[in-house]
């Protein structure tokens, strides 16, 4: 369960946006939900010549900000585990 | 809102009057560029497109579709968007067409055709829970309002030394006043990351890790007259438990802090046999206070969907 150790272990966070973030204008709750899967699995990704192995989680956050602008969507914050990268997202 | 990024896949869950389609040529654009993956088509009918091993998109019918922007006003304009962008795409409407509350969804056939070394094994145990929600219970959607002021640009400059992070915070504390940070019980004692973030003047998201690897993630819109919450899991409910718990008491638990009118629930995995496909196919007087209404099963390519609605009695 969640422990107040939580509350500072971010790999980012915008602190500006969670201060300054004002949602009374939002109005609609259902989601779109986009899943891309670009191999079946993590072990199905191949390797360069170097015999280096670049995932998605190589891409640099600043790219993952900019794509989420084309979506109108900011990153709140991020956490960061050995496997997986979860963005909190304003909207 | 919230993004996943796993090596091989993303999930990306927006409300509001987000564009999430639009970002799909600037990523596959990043992902060509900087990691040289070459997700084009490779037949001559299909240049141009891409073709992934596997694209699902889907959403509950908008509350207030014509509030939306561009291609998302309609079901048929993102479709058409889609196709232009993948090859081998379907789409479904699932549940009652005369309703305001049917459920869509796009999916591509899976790639398997892509250069894939003998060793790679595929995990059929994928499986995913959704849980969409509206007319919640007035008293347990007031728990996601948040009485904190909205700062200036400035104010949030001079705090930023010397000030906790409020909203980060608040969203803490709703998570743990609902308990919606044990909806799965952890018997193995798997890691657990939380983020959460409580919106003013209301309104809740978070997302949760468990084991490195799988996610849930909540999004709530409280007000009244147009309330709203979703649930979404890819948590293997009875690996996290050792067996001691199923999806009928993730369902019952979230239902629980929400109380809705009304619900759907959409349940992915890759075969018939998985033990919640088979215990959610016979649901019926397991979720105490709703009565179901439709029960749809899809058979999509190597994916099976069971779509469930029910109303409270």
């Amino acid at each position: 369960t969640v422990t107040i150790q939580e509350l500072t272990n971010h790999s980012y966070i915008d602190h500006e946006l969670s201060a300054t973030l004002d949602s009374t204008e939002a109005f609609e709750g259902p989601e779109k939900l986009l899943e891309i899967w670009f191999f079946p699995h993590r072990h199905c990704i191949p390797k360069d010549e170097n015999g280096d192995m670049k995932t998605l989680r190589s891409i640099a956050v600043e790219k993952w900000v900019a794509i989420l602008k084309l979506v109108k969507c900011e990153v709140l914050s991020i956490k960061s585990t050995e496997k997986m990268d979860a963005f909190l997202l304003s909207e | 809102s919230s993004l996943f990024v796993c090596d091989h896949k993303i999930t990306l869950k927006t409300c509001g009057t987000t564009t999430t389609l639009f970002c799909l040529e600037e990523l596959f654009r990043i992902v060509e560029e900087e990691l040289g993956w070459d997700m084009r088509a490779k037949k001559e009918e299909n240049v141009g497109k891409y073709h992934p091993h596997k694209v699902f998109y889907s959403r509950r019918c908008f509350m207030f579709p014509l509030k939306q922007r561009s291609i998302h006003k309609r079901w048929s304009d993102e479709i058409e968007y889609l196709n232009k962008f993948f090859c081998y795409g379907s789409s479904y409407l699932v549940g009652r067409s005369d309703q305001s509350n049917h459920w869509n969804l796009y999916v591509t056939e899976t790639n398997k055709n892509m250069n894939i070394t003998d060793d790679c094994g595929e995990d059929d145990e994928d499986e995913t829970l959704e849980i969409l929600m509206t007319e919640l219970d007035q008293t347990c959607a007031q728990q996601f309002s948040c009485k904190r002021e909205v700062k200036t640009v400035e104010q949030s400059q001079q705090d930023e030394n010397t000030s906790e992070d409020e909203g980060h915070l608040s969203g803490y504390k709703m998570t743990n006043a609902t308990r919606l940070d044990r909806v799965y019980n952890n018997e193995k004692n798997v890691s657990f990351h939380h983020d959460a973030f409580a919106f003013t003047p209301c309104g809740y998201s978070s997302n949760i890790i468990m084991d490195e690897e799988y996610y849930y993630t909540l999004h709530v819109t409280p007000e009244k007259g147009w309330s709203y919450a979703s649930f979404e899991s890819n948590v293997p409910v009875r690996h996290v438990s050792n067996n001691k718990q199923d999806n009928i008491s993730v369902i019952n638990h979230v239902l629980s802090v929400f109380q809705p009118r009304d619900l759907c629930i959409t349940f992915f995995c890759k075969s018939m046999d998985n033990e919640s496909f088979k215990k959610l196919m016979k649901t019926s007087g397991e979720i105490p206070n709703y009565t179901k209404k439709d029960r749809i099963i899809y058979d999509l390519d190597d994916y099976h969907l069971l779509y469930i609605r029910f109303e409270r009695n």
